[in-house]
């Protein structure tokens, strides 16, 4: 029965709400597939699964169609059928969101009437998925998909969608997911998660987002197209030979006068960096050499000398006309309510929340698996709508954790495209901190290095440690001295195996405070010592946390 | 550190400032990697193979040095890195007493590489080109960037070896510059802070396309361990 979720694609922590559904109680997942494939009354393209109620809802939408929310404990499941934009043969099988015909023109609707009065129709060929105004393949054209058009003069015309067995990239294959395992040159790929002969830190757990699946080729980085690490001690990498596809590019909705995220969808006409320099044209390496040309980058908008981001950077910029300054940011309006500038340095990192975490300000950026949270400008590998523009008062700054809805945690989306979002690895504030874990330090400070380990184990009763001044700073008076001030009940005669040789800070009454000593101050008998844990002075764990300031 | 920002005092608490004997002063950082150890980079000890050259400050937060938590330690032995490597470890006279304010770092596994993207941490006394905190521990944090990266003609064209690795904003204005050089580089994995950087060299401070380049640790834990143990 697993076999039945073979066709599907996995996201926890996603739902989609949608009238349209039919809700059953089903005891698997395996059950709620089953129950989506056997759906009679839509088509259904996902479910969603929530397993402490062995609820299973079954819908028509999709990721593609319908937006997708954040929800704790739901699993979404979509049928990779419908998410595939490619074709398998003559394509009757295509459920693509295509809408365009080979020259371009706008695809008519199944169910319209105008321009063209279709014979085949939702209602002739009820399996066909004939909706919206997606090009499909009902009468099983040799063509493959094909669509009625709006265009008065042309009644149908097919679609040119790719082929899926056709290995060939879009722009510059940053979506390329394809088998191929050979570079250029020949030389068989290295596996992403394999660290010889190449060491590399494109790992793939890490990067979840970027497919780095098996040996095959990619393009994580913004290179012009996929590539891969080589199997030749001697080439430690190298492009891989991918034809361009001959369909369409994937269109895009430009954004002309402001931008969105990392603008990469900016397609204005400001050509001037944030300092004021006059941007270099793209065509030009002149003053500037360069490899982010058109030719490379094709999909990217890079006409005149307009401001960019072909790969990746964080806003538009360009190749500046000063010999001087070899590239620079533009200043690129934020489309939307302008969110507070970013600061250049993170406050301070707080390492707890209080309440429900919508005031948390610190700088944890991974979530409660240890998946990395995904920046909040960023649309992959989630598409979400809680950006910095729509919860101006959030703080959601870079890919920190926070509470901009009111959750009862500081959460974010995570890097991987199966996990929709996660709760953060953050306490709340006064929470009960867990048990020790690691007694080999506790040990050997106890043992071996208590000279050089001043450190205290519980309450300190075996502390023997340096430390002779006070929490207040104020120097001990010796346990065997009586100025300034006298006492009786702990000497070194009173309690020889205390440690009470010298002047230094100890605990010869089991005090649950940690150890003490009389003070050298006449007005203050005696004092707490602030002697650290012992289990706070494990290696890489500082005892004053610090701010973790990311510096731009 | 240019750019960044002044640290919370004794949060970083591996730091130790490297100083002549001489005249005490700062001129390189190091890491604490043990009670008796100091991890710094090779070429910080160039002006002299002689032990009693220089001295460690432990547990301070200002150049300075006037706090009450300051340990000092002479070196009692320096054992170089490899040839062509820019690290070095040294041995402290005596333990440093790890407190609150004073204990080590963590080490990486062996040959572990760090993820493209990782956000680590710089810290030292070094230069601050005008942006503030001169002579107080600074600390700024950046992304680690891949070495096909690092190593493109616009970066650093070709010069980052296997076992160094980039760090650093693209856009420049924060890196580690001088006297930061020998301190360390730490990312923050399962809890805790790990050293996976010696800072090493630049093409100048916080410059544009201009990462700062740090030993790659992780290459080196054999010979630590060794080197530790045989000494």
């Amino acid at each position: 029965s697993t076999d039945a979720l073979e066709a599907y694609i996995k996201t926890d922590g996603a739902w989609i709400v949608k009238i349209t559904k039919t809700r059953y109680t089903v005891n698997t997942v395996e059950e709620c597939a089953i129950k989506c494939d056997k759906e009679t009354s839509f088509t259904c393209r996902s479910f969603y699964y929530i397993e402490k109620d062995q609820e299973c809802v079954t819908l028509p939408a999709n990721s593609k169609t319908d937006q997708v929310l954040r929800r704790m404990s739901t699993t979404l499941y979509e049928k990779k059928e419908y998410l595939q934009e490619c074709v398998n043969g003559i394509g009757t099988d295509y459920r693509g969101t295509k809408s365009k015909t080979k020259t371009g023109t706008l695809c008519q609707r199944w169910e319209g009437m105008f321009p063209h009065k279709p014979n085949i129709t939702p209602k002739t060929h009820q399996k066909a998925d004939l909706e919206s105004n997606f090009c499909r393949n009902p009468d099983g054209d040799k063509g493959g998909p094909w669509c009625y058009t709006t265009d008065p003069e042309k009644r149908w015309e097919s679609c040119d969608v790719q082929d899926c067995t056709e290995e060939c990239i879009q722009c510059s294959g940053e979506d390329y997911r394809g088998k191929i395992s050979t570079s250029e040159s020949g030389y068989i790929c290295q596996r992403w998660d394999s660290q010889k002969p190449h060491n590399h830190g494109y790992i793939p757990s890490a990067l979840p987002e970027k497919y780095l699946e098996e040996n095959y080729c990619r393009n994580p980085d913004g290179e012009p197209k996929p590539w891969c690490f080589t199997t030749n001690p001697n080439k430690r990498w190298e492009p891989c030979s991918i034809p361009r596809c001959t369909t369409e590019p994937p269109t895009i909705v430009p954004e002309l006068t402001c931008a969105t995220g990392d603008g990469s969808l900016y397609r204005g006409t400001i050509s001037v960096t944030i300092s004021g320099k006059a941007c270099q044209s793209w065509k030009s390496q002149i003053p500037h050499k360069h490899g982010r040309t058109p030719d490379k980058f094709p999909c990217k908008g890079l006409e005149e000398n307009y401001c960019r981001n072909p790969d990746n950077e964080r806003n538009p910029w360009c190749y500046t006309a000063d010999p001087e300054t070899r590239w620079e940011y533009c200043s690129v309006p934020i489309c939307g309510d302008q969110p507070k500038p970013e600061d250049p340095i993170i406050p301070v990192g707080e390492e707890c929340y209080e309440g429900d975490g919508s005031s948390y300000r610190g700088v944890m950026s991974e979530t409660i698996s240890g998946k990395k949270c995904q920046f909040w400008t960023s649309m992959e590998p989630h598409k979400h709508s809680k950006t910095p523009q729509s919860f101006p008062k959030g703080d959601l700054r870079r890919n920190l954790c926070r509470n901009p809805d009111g959750d009862r945690a500081p959460w974010c989306f995570t890097t991987d495209p199966s996990v929709r979002w996660e709760f953060c690895k953050i306490d709340r504030c006064g929470s009960k901190p867990e048990p020790p874990t690691k007694p080999s330090l506790v040990v050997a400070a106890a043992n071996e290095q208590s000279v050089t380990l001043d450190c205290k184990i519980g309450n300190g009763a075996d502390y023997r440690g340096p430390t002779s001044t006070t929490i207040m700073g104020v120097t001990c008076q010796a346990w065997s001295s009586m100025t300034p001030h006298q006492h009786a009940s702990f000497t070194p005669e009173t309690h020889p195996d205390r440690g009470l040789e010298s002047n230094q800070c100890r605990n010869p009454d089991n005090d649950v405070n940690g150890p003490w000593c009389y003070t050298t101050d006449r007005n203050q008998k005696w004092e707490q010592c602030q002697i650290p844990d012992c289990e706070s002075l494990k290696c890489g764990q500082p005892a004053i946390k610090p701010k973790r300031c990311f510096g731009r | 550190i240019v750019g960044g920002c002044i640290s919370k005092p004794h949060s970083w608490p591996w730091q130790i400032s490297l100083r002549t004997s001489a005249g005490k002063i700062h001129f390189c950082g190091g890491t604490l990697i043990d009670a008796q150890w100091v991890l710094t980079a090779a070429h910080c000890l160039e002006k002299s193979k002689r032990p009693s050259a220089y001295k460690i400050f432990l547990g301070i937060h200002s150049e300075r040095a006037y706090e009450l938590s300051k340990q000092e330690r002479d070196v009692s032995k320096i054992v170089m890195g490899p040839p062509g490597t820019d690290i070095a470890l040294l041995k402290l006279d005596r333990p440093a007493i790890i407190n609150d304010k004073v204990s080590p770092v963590c080490l990486p596994e062996k040959d572990y590489v760090v993820a493209s993207g990782t956000e680590c941490y710089v810290t030292g006394w070094g230069e601050t080109q005008g942006t503030g905190g001169d002579g107080i521990l600074k600390e700024t944090g950046f992304p680690v960037i891949e070495n096909k990266i690092c190593n493109r003609a616009s970066y650093l064209n070709g010069r980052v070896k296997d076992h160094e690795m980039c760090a650093g904003n693209i856009e420049g204005g924060t890196d580690s510059c001088q006297g930061d050089s020998g301190g360390p580089l730490v990312c923050y994995s399962q809890n805790k802070f790990v050293l996976q950087g010696v800072t090493s060299w630049g093409l100048g401070c916080a410059n544009a396309m201009k990462p700062g380049v740090y030993v790659r640790v992780s290459k080196f834990i054999d010979w630590i361990e060794k080197s530790m143990k045989e000494n």
